[in-house]
């Protein structure tokens, strides 16, 4: 069998083991295992590294524990604003987008700006119009807006207000 | 942040990375993930790497194109490579971060120098290994 292998990770912090339950660390693994599982199934059926990272970020994405897509942080307007990267090492080709709302899988948003542009980086309103015309899947503000990341905006929103420099101090990143 | 890296029966390393950015972040800020070379790179004959944690520190070490400077030009295996760029700034920039990396051999670089990081790997046939803290 020829070689093929994927890695994966989603945020790095300083939250302690005892602030997390059993049963939401029970979540993370799920979580983590289902995207890792479905990127390697994909290069298993000698798939793309292309397609198999896109394929785990889109399932990272589609999980609300994780600060991407559905379950996205809230900026300081209490808006989703997402960003996202792709990059092929084959051809070391690259496509990027940022501050998309509304967009189900920003990464598929990145890879169609790699494949179907001759840019590399599309923002904002140009790249809502990209993910348009590409037809890509779009969902309703509320889709992204989880309660834990309202609770964390609302807490944090409030300590800015009073404190002005404990901006970014709550850092998930 | 989420981000994978990969490598294909055809010898090819891919990286992607997506991220909903910092809670109530200043209204157009935009963060490491989407800047090719500081929190994504991949270059099929050195690594692919993604990066997450605070991303001004990481944009400002160029974080993931280290990474690859460090095995091209240094020699260092994935490993040793994640392991000196996560704190090669460590005093000028500092900031937590955490690396994936993967090498052509399928080789996994994975490194953070905060509490936790969420991750996991599966090489070939082998089962899959999922990982939060050092365990």
């Amino acid at each position: 069998m020829k070689k093929f292998a994927i890695a994966i990770h989603a945020g790095a912090e300083n939250m302690k083991k005892s602030e997390v339950s059993p049963e939401k660390e029970k979540a993370y693994r799920d979580g983590l295992s289902e995207a890792l599982n479905a990127g390697w199934r994909v290069l298993k059926k000698g798939g793309t590294a292309v397609d198999a990272v896109e394929t785990a970020v889109r399932s990272l994405e589609d999980n609300p524990l994780f600060n991407a897509g559905k379950g996205a942080a809230l900026t300081e307007l209490g808006e989703n604003k997402m960003d996202a990267a792709i990059m092929d090492g084959k051809d070391m080709n690259a496509g990027a987008c940022s501050n998309v709302q509304q967009v189900k899988n920003p990464i598929s948003l990145a890879r169609a700006i790699m494949e179907k542009t001759k840019h590399v980086y599309l923002t904002s309103d140009g790249a809502m119009d990209f993910a348009r015309e590409q037809e890509l899947t779009l969902k309703p503000i509320p889709y992204f807006q989880e309660e834990e990341r309202i609770k964390e905006w609302e807490k944090q929103h409030e300590k800015e207000k009073k404190k002005p420099e404990a901006r970014a101090k709550l850092r998930v990143d | 942040t989420v981000g994978a890296v990969a490598l294909d029966q055809d010898g090819n390393l891919a990286a992607a990375t997506s991220t909903g950015g910092l809670t109530n972040q200043m209204n157009g800020r935009v963060g490491d993930s989407p800047i090719i070379g500081a929190g994504t790179y991949a270059n099929s004959e050195v690594v692919a790497v993604s990066c997450t944690g605070e991303g001004e520190e990481i944009m400002r070490s160029v974080l993931a194109h280290e990474v690859y400077a460090l095995m091209k030009y240094k020699g260092l295996s994935v490993q040793e490579a994640v392991d000196e760029a996560v704190d090669m700034y460590k005093k000028k920039i500092g900031g937590d971060k955490g690396i994936i990396a993967m090498d052509p051999n399928g080789e996994v670089g994975m490194v953070y120098n905060c509490n936790l990081m969420f991750r996991g790997f599966r090489q070939g046939g082998d089962d899959p290994v999922v990982r939060i803290w050092e365990d």
